[in-house]
């Protein structure tokens, strides 16, 4: 089963 | 006092019809150097990240550096307004409430300007890190946005998978699967008719129809498109704008649980 990542959990905030 | 004149006009046209369905609001960050915008989706899933250099203006004055939270529905319906031949202007003041479009048109003889009320809006900005790509894939951006359109009917994810064979896009469900390869193109007279793979090491990962269909919404803007991917990273997608800059999207992958 697959689910979506965030695209935070890659990018953090600046 | 804030001045942008693109006498290519249509290229704003088409930079809200790339990012209007994606995002509603966004700040247009403009400088010294040019007018950038970054902003997630509602659902945090994609980033967008546009960059206008001043340089590529026709005309462009920044005294100061300013925010505005534009809501890109309100701005799309006013850049419909513009002819495609259309000369455009983006003007505001120092510290401004309202920003100003103005269209003309290429003979002179008729003028417009649509004022838009701004927002304020308190919106996170993403550090983007630099990295090597372990694959980077160029091709036709039209091929691009068809192979999304027609493998969508199958499912809601797509497997885009990369090896020195070629780029594999696949995708399946209720009504059976389907698969496209392309190949590395070995003989191109034009350019933007080209695939061409740069690899590190092969990839293959799992994203959604439905942010790869937004993405390419950005199709007018460019022959080529650019997809890059890398492990633990997201999949770019990045549209160059004539001589004055890029759009990139950025899309997290589906992984498994």
């Amino acid at each position: 089963k697959v689910k979506q990542a965030g695209i935070m959990s890659f990018f953090k905030k600046k | 006092m804030f001045e942008a004149r693109l006498a290519k006009g249509a290229i704003f046209k088409k930079i809200l019809e790339a990012v209007k369905d994606l995002l509603t609001e966004a700040s247009w960050d403009c400088g010294d150097m040019g007018i950038t915008l970054q902003a997630m989706d509602n659902a945090h899933v994609s980033l967008v990240s546009l960059n206008l250099r001043s340089d590529g203006f026709d005309k462009y004055r920044c005294d100061r550096n300013l925010t505005m939270g534009m809501n890109l529905g309100s701005m799309s319906k006013i850049l419909k307004c513009a002819g495609n031949d259309d000369i455009v202007t983006i003007r505001a003041q120092d510290n401004p409430d309202t920003v100003t479009f103005v269209f003309e048109s290429e003979n002179g003889e008729k003028q417009s300007d649509y004022e838009m009320k701004l927002m304020s809006l308190d919106l996170e900005h993403l550090q983007i890190p630099e990295t090597e790509y372990a694959c980077v894939v160029k091709m036709p951006a039209g091929e691009f946005a068809r192979i999304c359109r027609d493998l969508s009917q199958f499912g809601d994810s797509i497997v885009i998978s990369c090896s020195k064979q070629g780029v594999k896009f696949s995708a399946s469900g209720d009504i059976g699967s389907a698969n496209v390869k392309l190949a590395q193109s070995s003989n191109v007279d034009k350019e933007e008719e080209a695939v061409t793979i740069e690899m590190q090491e092969p990839v293959s990962f799992t994203y959604a129809c439905r942010y790869l269909n937004f993405f390419t919404k950005a199709t007018p803007l460019s022959a080529q498109v650019k997809l890059s991917m890398s492990p633990e990273y997201p999949l770019m997608v990045e549209y160059a704008i004539d001589d004055i800059g890029q759009i990139r999207y950025f899309l997290a992958p589906k992984i498994e649980d």
